[in-house]
């Protein structure tokens, strides 16, 4: 699994 | 997907529904000021980021739309249809919260940098910034019926993004520790409202505590 770093959602 | 694009559309739903329900009953009678301050410091803290990160312009409309339509609430609330009445019940201690989430948000982020401290205080703000609008309502025991549309919206967005990251963690492999943790945080707080707004609201009744 990848760490979410670029906080794509709102 | 479904779930993110439902949630989004509810999140903004809940915007339009407490603009519309201020702009034409001409009061915010009912209405945390309290709980909207915290909203523009969470979208503040979390959105400012499209200065420096560009993800897609539906990303980019919604977070200028998001932060704008907050602070032009705050705004409304406190010069435009000014509810002393209001304020009185208003009395949640939000400095606990702010200061709890700016803790929290110091110890779990992803990286110790100023963009993602914001980012985590604004996941941990946001999951409990409706506290206050709960609150206001246990004290007054009923709520005019949009002002409950607004709320059940409001948490209908964050509920409805569980789905949505379990779907990205089986499409994608994208896991948001963050985010889930403080999203099923906010949904447990919202647990109590989703089961009267449900029993009574949906079935004609008014909002009232029982």
């Amino acid at each position: 699994t990848k760490q979410a770093l670029e906080h794509d959602e709102l | 997907n479904i779930f993110r694009a439902a949630g989004d559309l509810s999140h903004l739903i809940s915007i339009l529904i407490l603009l519309n329900t201020i702009q034409k009953s001409r009061s915010i009678a009912g209405i945390s000021l309290k709980t909207q301050i915290l909203y523009v410091l969470v979208f503040l803290t979390r959105y400012l980021d499209l200065t420096y990160r560009y993800v897609s312009i539906y990303n980019t409309l919604m977070k200028l739309f998001f932060i704008s339509s907050s602070i032009y609430i705050v705004y409304l609330m406190i010069y435009k249809f000014k509810n002393t009445e209001t304020e009185q019940i208003d009395t949640f201690p939000i400095e606990y919260l702010i200061g709890g989430s700016f803790i929290l948000s110091l110890i779990f982020n992803y990286k110790f940098q100023f963009g993602e401290i914001l980012w985590s205080f604004s996941l941990w703000l946001e999951s409990v910034a409706i506290l206050p609008q709960l609150f206001m309502l246990q004290r007054t025991g009923e709520a005019r019926t949009l002002t409950t549309h607004y709320i059940f919206a409001l948490g209908a967005y964050r509920t409805l993004y569980i789905p949505n990251w379990i779907f990205r963690w089986i499409s994608e492999g994208r896991v948001d520790y963050l985010a889930i943790f403080t999203g099923i945080v906010q949904t447990i707080i919202y647990s109590d409202f989703f089961y009267i707004y449900y029993h009574r609201v949906l079935k004609g009744f008014k909002f009232e505590l029982p």
